[in-house]
């Protein structure tokens, strides 16, 4: 499933 | 935060960190591309315009991260571009950086999550790496060499996204979490370095310089 959150990476 | 984005952004750090030290003791940016350090200073911005829009104490190495990779890349726009601008390779750093900027603003806004303006931004942010270092190794080609110390700096810069590979790799697996869109430009930034890893491998490591055949 593809967890949609803000972009938690740099 | 796993073991390969940890290695993955310490790759990142030593690469800006390796760049900043080559500039700052040779007191030079000979063999350094100008416009590749703008498009990254454009894709750090346009990344992390939460930092500038709601500014929350700096409570997480996180937004630490940020604003170094933001500071550390316009200042050293500001070596190469003012401070030791005379020594600044502009004939040779002629890729036209528009060709680049240009279409990932076009496509950030056809291809996106999210239609909205801080999506679309960190969209047009992450395509315009995956082509940011083109600039440089168009001049690498252009002036046959690098030298040694800049090649480290590719090579660090390189690996970084492709240990993030291996991050998302490693979290599809273990956390079902992806991200299309960083996924692909992430392979394609990293295949862009596929010739200089194979370079640097065959010759660097050697102690041998990289010199391109003319």
């Amino acid at each position: 499933c593809e967890m949609h959150e803000s972009h938690d990476e740099l | 935060m796993n073991i390969f984005r940890l290695f993955g952004d310490l790759s990142h750090l030593a690469a800006i960190a390796i760049l900043l030290l080559k500039i700052w003791k040779t007191r030079s940016c000979a063999g350094v591309s100008g416009k590749t350090q703008l498009l990254f200073a454009v894709c750090f911005i346009t990344r992390y315009i939460d930092l500038f829009l709601h500014f929350v104490s700096l409570y997480n190495t996180e937004k630490v991260m940020k604003l170094i990779y933001i500071s550390a890349s316009v200042f050293t726009c500001y070596l190469i571009f003012f401070k030791f601008k005379a020594t600044y390779d502009g004939n040779h750093d002629s890729m036209r950086a528009e060709f680049l900027i240009v279409p990932a603003a076009g496509l950030a806004c056809l291809i996106n999550t999210k239609f909205d303006a801080i999506e679309i931004l960190w969209t047009f942010s992450i395509y315009l790496e995956a082509v940011a270092i083109l600039p440089q190794l168009f001049l690498i080609s252009k002036t046959g060499e690098a030298e040694t110390i800049t090649s480290h700096y590719l090579f660090a810069q390189g690996s970084y996204r492709a240990l993030y590979i291996l991050n998302w790799i490693y979290r599809y697996h273990y956390e079902s979490h992806v991200d299309t869109i960083a996924i692909v430009a992430g392979v394609v930034q990293t295949i862009l370095y596929c010739d200089f890893f194979y370079l640097y491998i065959t010759k660097v490591v050697k102690g041998q310089k990289i010199v391109l055949p003319a």
